[in-house]
């Protein structure tokens, strides 16, 4: 007796239900169901050998976790995303990240805009133990993106984080405005921004994939973060991003400590959303 | 967009006497996808299709329209209605009257709480903000410097302890004559329950006539789970929808509604401080089925 045995419709469904809840968005979530139908042999219609191989397809889907090394000296990173997504927090979470590696940190607050961003994230630079760099509200974020770069050159600080405001990536000139710090900071330091991280809120829906698309476009992105994953949501429209985009995913953020970061782990992740 | 995309299935669906099962439920296939699309949660989908099927089945057809147009008028009339149905105004009883304002990190309470307390100073009300989150670095200072924006004054209490904030908060309206008193909270997780419980503990020391619980429209299926966390534990009056000058569906709307009971009151269309509207259920369908 050949061919393939015919697995349960019931439990293909509740498979892909649970792809569904997880965010992966309709179509990302019928497409890996029928990759797990092509990959079913003889004694795999039981649910739990389905979920091995589902978890399988899903690890190979995703990117291996890879934290850029810290190469060159100032080592700029950018921190953009819509409101808010956790950026600030994140910058938090990264300062005393590269400070516990005793790199020199200095972290600039580019959102001039925000009630009180600059001094919340002053708080999180003390946290941190780090410097810290802002300038009055209400001026040009893409001055302070030049201060900061031009004074980790002088003083030689090794890692440069630049906080910007929160912006829906429908709002063309806030978009524009963030196009011209990454250019500010190309001026003075022609292979910076080293990274350009958006911040992706674990509790969107597929509007995610409009994020990195137009943030994509305007700022250049080199890599992701999913915060709030310590809530119920999934974050499953990394998967949908992966169809599109091949973008590294740094880190997650798993609350609202100063330690609540953690480097991106695929099959980490993966057990998440099945288990 | 909706009707782009099923332009190739109307030409299928030819019209004769009655919308047939076959017709509508080959509709509601692609309805579902649109809907999931959108961000609308599954088990709300589900239901919402349901009682599309219930609708369609067997209507007459409508002689100038083709089947299609007519099962997409029946989807678009059953969303408003979900949508809309019971309106609440805010309550806004006791005196002082106390408003809540509660929902996850990073929603948009404390911006809609100035915008609020600017919305009731514009109807004549003296609004008085309160600063019950300890938490956030910031917090309280953001909370400040919105109400001398709009010149509303800003309650911090011993900037410590939320619950002593809100014991003291409706005998600091007293003194400075504020008739209104809008109370922002910490972000939380639904499922932190220590947190879910100080919450608790806040609600009934203010006895709130007006608790708002307020949410992302960029929110996935997740909204199922938190809204209707939070109605369980905390009974919310409204939901407010943030960031909706986005160009996120807001799927969330629906399920959230249709989740808890409880209705859409406003919606935020803005960073400023006058970047508020009241919810209209025509316009929210419309965006969620594209
Ligand atoms: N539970 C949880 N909360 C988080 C996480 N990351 C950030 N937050 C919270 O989310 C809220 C928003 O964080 P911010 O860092 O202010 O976000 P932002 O992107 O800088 O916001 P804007 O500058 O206003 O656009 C805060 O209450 C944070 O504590 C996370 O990983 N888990
Ligand atoms: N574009 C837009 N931004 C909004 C809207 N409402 C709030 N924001 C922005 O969203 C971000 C978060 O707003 P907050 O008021 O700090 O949110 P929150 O719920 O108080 O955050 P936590 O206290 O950390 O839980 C800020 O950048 C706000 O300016 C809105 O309707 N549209
Ligand atoms: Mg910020
Ligand atoms: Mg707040």
């Amino acid at each position: 007796v050949t061919g393939k045995p015919k697995i349960d419709a019931q439990v293909l469904q509740n498979l892909e239900d649970i792809l569904i809840t997880a965010d992966f968005g309709p179509t990302v979530s019928e497409k890996i169901i029928d990759a797990l139908k092509k990959r079913v042999n003889r004694g795999d219609n039981q649910t739990d050998r389905l979920k091995v191989m589902l978890k399988e397809i899903l690890i190979e889907l995703l990117p291996n976790s890879s934290i850029p090394s810290v190469h060159v000296v100032p080592y700029v990173i950018v921190v953009v995303g819509v409101n808010g997504s956790g950026k600030t927090t994140t910058i938090g979470k990264l300062a005393n990240y590269y400070r516990n590696l005793n790199k020199s940190v200095l972290v600039a607050a580019g959102d001039t805009f925000r009630a009180a961003a600059i001094d919340q994230l002053e708080v999180w630079a003390k946290r941190a133990n780090v410097n810290f760099l802002s300038t009055n509200e209400g001026a040009d974020p893409a001055s302070v993106a030049h201060d900061a770069v031009f004074s980790a050159i002088s003083k030689k600080y090794d890692v440069v984080l630049i906080d910007t405001a929160g912006r829906l990536q429908a709002k063309k000139n806030l978009m524009a405005e963030l196009e011209k710090v990454i250019r500010v900071i190309k001026k003075v330091l022609p292979n910076a921004p080293h990274e350009v991280l958006l911040v992706l809120d674990g509790t969107t829906g597929q509007n995610a994939l409009s994020q990195v698309d137009i943030f994509g476009k305007h700022s250049g992105v080199t890599g992701l973060v999913v915060t709030k994953l310590d809530g119920t949501a999934k974050g499953g429209f990394v998967f949908a991003i992966r169809e599109k985009f091949d973008l590294p995913i740094q880190w997650i953020g798993t609350g609202e400590k100063i330690t609540d970061l953690e480097p991106f782990d695929p099959k980490a992740f993966v057990d998440a959303v099945l288990d | 967009q909706l009707t782009n995309r099923l332009e190739s299935f109307f030409k299928k669906l030819k019209g004769s006497g009655r919308l047939t099962e076959e017709q509508v439920r080959e509709t509601l296939r692609e309805v579902k996808k649109i809907l999931l699309e959108a961000d609308v949660s599954l088990s709300v989908v589900r239901d919402f299709i349901l009682r599309i099927e219930q609708k369609a089945v067997g209507q007459e057809v409508i002689a100038s329209v083709s089947p299609g147009h007519q099962i997409i008028k029946i989807i678009h009339d059953e969303l408003v209605v979900l949508l809309g149905g019971d309106y609440r105004t805010l309550k806004l009883s006791g005196t002082p009257a106390v408003v809540m304002v509660c929902g996850l990190q990073g929603s948009g309470k404390t911006t809609f709480c100035a915008k609020l307390a600017l919305w009731l100073k514009e109807r004549k009300r003296f609004p008085l903000l309160v600063a019950a989150d300890v938490y956030r670095p910031a917090a309280i200072e953001q909370l400040v410097v919105l109400g001398e924006k709009i010149s509303v004054p800003v309650f911090t209490g011993d900037r410590k302890n939320p619950l002593k904030i809100a014991q003291e908060c409706i005998d600091a309206a007293r003194e400075r004559s504020s008739d209104v008193v809008i109370v922002d909270t910490a972000g939380r997780l639904a499922i932190d329950n220590q947190m879910m419980t100080e919450l608790e503990k806040i609600k009934s020391i203010l006895s709130p006539s007006d608790i708002l619980y307020v949410a992302d429209a960029m929110t996935g299926q997740d909204a199922v789970n938190t809204a209707s966390e939070f109605a369980k534990r905390i009974n919310f009056h409204g939901v407010v929808l943030t960031k909706m000058d986005g160009d996120a569906r807001g799927g969330a709307a629906l399920s959230i509604r249709h989740v808890t009971g409880k209705p859409l009151q406003f919606i935020g269309t803005g960073e400023k401080v006058d970047a508020l509207e009241p919810f209209h259920p025509d316009r929210m369908a419309k965006r969620i089925l594209g």
